[in-house]
């Protein structure tokens, strides 16, 4: 990776490039200070030291494996959120597929009932993976549909109960709060749910996902982040800064458009891939 | 704002002096990071930089204006310079149907987009676009283009069983039977590296010869806008980028790189998830949204 066999300016500055192109952002900065104070410690002395330093730093700061939170008896609830686009409604699909392997029951909310054909879109993969689906026409109240699906995975002795929701940024006040109604509504019915409240966060994005993350945390206490889109060349630097400042964990990461393309977060291998 | 971090730096250097050269380094650090913050480029970012740097050492400062206001403004200038273009997004063929091909990544708003652009060459133009729905791959990626065009009042073109090329072909076809001057052909979302999806759009293209290529890119991309955007120019020569989902707070610097790297203009920016919210692009108001 580093040309020159000594660790010189240049070298740093390659390096420097390669973190702030993986979308690290604030984390790049705090990462070469701590690569020149190394060298100037003597501490690191030769480029083939400097990536295994970095990736120590890096995997700090994705900080320790978080539990999920138990859940006593009836079903795990999980509301999936985030912006437009990001892959919640593919990711619930992933999910369902990966908890079916692991022998569990699993039902699906419909609950975006605003967009073009999003019912529609679930639907397809509810069929595909043979799984129940709670779901209305397009423009019914995403809350009354949250309810009766809740009611329903309780009363069929559902294990994991998976919510779509419909994409919205974050600054949109008005759907921040219809999401935080759904959320209400799903507690109303289940005490203690939704169990899970997954940010589904595009691997492409750059630094406003650690906006993303903040707003939706504020709104509706989001226990966790998928990153999709690691199959492209972006590296979702992003979440490293989202778990120092905000806490919040990676779960899962998105590679593909399949049923199968998801993973559970594994701090180093994520961290090999930023050096790729 | 840039402005304020920037008179903090200079210290309120005032008219009467002249920028030293450690004065402006002092403030190009500044701008180095609140354009990094912005999403642009880290090579971007580099050679811009050096680029003013040229310009700012020794500059006298105007007298009525502080000296982080006269560097934001030779910023501004310079990417306002980047960012402008001159031409129409549209070039309309005479007699034949107008294709219009759209591009990009997974979930960067092409099917929406392609629907808005429907409505906007009725609107403003006063065409009678036939929408094609090209995507088979994504789960009712053909329902959502036919909802969205029942709402607007277009016909939407599809085959079933038929790949995207041969679908983009009929549909040109089709278009000519009916009278409808201008074709809009959705495509699947799909990755640059996809070796096989971006050979799909190669024959697409060869197929019915677009008059007009966009990419459809989030502004909510970081760095990797640049790879992207590189690698789709290589496929499918762009006439122009729409960018969407501007209605959020991204700063949407990564339109700098794209510009930067394709050549293509920002023709159009997507502003929410209506129909109607689809707006023609103004350098000056995306500039000072990158700089903050
Ligand atoms: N390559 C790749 N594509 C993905 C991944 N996850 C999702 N996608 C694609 O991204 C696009 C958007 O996915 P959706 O699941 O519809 O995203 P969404 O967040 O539900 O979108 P909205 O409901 O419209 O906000 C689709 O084309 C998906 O196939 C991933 O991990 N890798
Ligand atoms: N807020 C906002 N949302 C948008 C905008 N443009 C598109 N969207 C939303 O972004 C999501 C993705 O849009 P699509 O049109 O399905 O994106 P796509 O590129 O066709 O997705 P694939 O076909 O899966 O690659 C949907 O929820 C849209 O409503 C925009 O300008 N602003
Ligand atoms: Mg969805
Ligand atoms: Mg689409």
């Amino acid at each position: 990776l580093l040309g020159s066999d000594t660790l010189d300016d240049a070298t740093l500055d390659q390096m420097e490039e390669l973190l702030y192109t993986a979308d690290l952002g604030p984390a790049a900065a705090d990462l070469m200070d701590a690569l020149r104070k190394a060298r100037a410690a003597g501490e690191v002395t030769e480029p083939a030291q400097v990536e295994p330093f970095l990736r120590d730093q890096i995997v700090d700061m994705l900080g320790d494996d978080v539990a999920d939170t138990p859940v006593g008896s009836g079903p795990r609830v999980v509301l999936v959120v985030g912006v437009n686009g990001s892959g919640k409604t593919t990711t619930i699909a992933k999910l369902a597929q990966l908890l079916k392997r692991e022998g569990r029951s699993v039902m699906l909310a419909a609950c975006d009932t605003f967009r073009a054909a999003a019912v529609e879109q679930l639907g397809v993969w509810a069929d595909r993976l043979e799984v129940r689906i709670v779901k209305r026409e397009t423009g019914a109240d995403p809350s009354g549909l949250a309810f009766d699906a809740a009611d329903a995975a309780q009363r069929e002795d559902i294990d994991v109960l998976l919510v779509d929701t419909a994409g919205r940024l974050h600054t949109a006040t008005n759907l921040m709060a219809e999401l935080v109604k759904i959320g209400r509504v799903i507690s109303k019915r289940i005490p203690g749910a939704p169990h899970e409240v997954l940010l589904v966060l595009d691997g492409t994005t750059g630094q406003n996902a650690i906006a993303q993350a903040r707003e939706f945390k504020q709104a509706v206490a989001v226990t966790g982040l998928v990153v999709t889109k690691l199959d492209g060349t972006a590296k979702g630097g992003a979440v490293v800064s989202i778990r120092r400042q905000l806490d919040l964990p990676v779960r899962f990461i998105g590679l593909g458009e399949g049923a199968d393309d998801l993973e559970r977060f594994a701090p180093a291998a994520f961290v090999e891939a930023l050096f790729d | 704002s840039l402005t304020q971090r920037l008179s903090k730096v200079l210290g309120g250097l005032t008219g009467g002096g002249r920028l030293t050269e450690k004065a402006v380094d002092e403030a190009l650090e500044e701008v180095r990071a609140a354009l990094l913050e912005a999403d642009v480029h880290f090579r971007v970012v580099r050679d811009l930089i050096a680029r003013v740097r040229e310009q700012a050492v020794g500059q006298e400062i105007v007298k009525s204006v502080s000296a982080g206001q006269m560097l934001v403004k030779v910023f501004s200038d310079e990417l306002v310079g980047m960012m402008s273009s001159e031409g129409e997004p549209f070039t309309f063929a005479g007699g034949r149907p107008t294709v219009v091909l759209m591009a990009g990544l997974q979930g960067s708003g092409k099917t929406t987009t392609t629907a808005k652009l429907a409505h906007w060459l009725r609107t403003e133009h006063r065409r009678k676009p036939l929408l094609v729905a090209a995507d088979i791959q994504r789960p009712a990626a053909v329902d959502q283009l036919k909802i969205l065009g029942e709402q607007i009042d277009v016909p939407v073109f599809h085959v079933p069983g038929e790949p995207p090329e041969v679908l983009a072909e009929l549909a040109l076809a089709e278009a000519k039977r009916t009278g409808r001057d201008t074709v809009l052909v959705d495509t699947a979302g799909r990755l640059h590296i996809d070796a096989e999806l971006m050979a799909e759009l190669s024959r697409v293209r060869e197929r019915v010869t677009p008059d007009t290529t966009f990419l459809v890119c989030d502004a909510m991309t970081g760095q990797d806008a640049v790879r992207s955007a590189e690698a789709f120019q290589q496929t499918l020569p762009l006439d122009g980028v729409i960018l969407t989902k501007l209605d959020g707070d991204t700063r949407g610097g990564a339109a700098l790189s794209v510009r930067h790297v394709t050549g293509a203009p920002v023709a159009f920016v997507g502003v929410g998830e209506k129909i109607e919210d689809l707006q023609r692009f103004h350098a000056d108001r995306l500039v000072s949204r990158i700089l903050g």
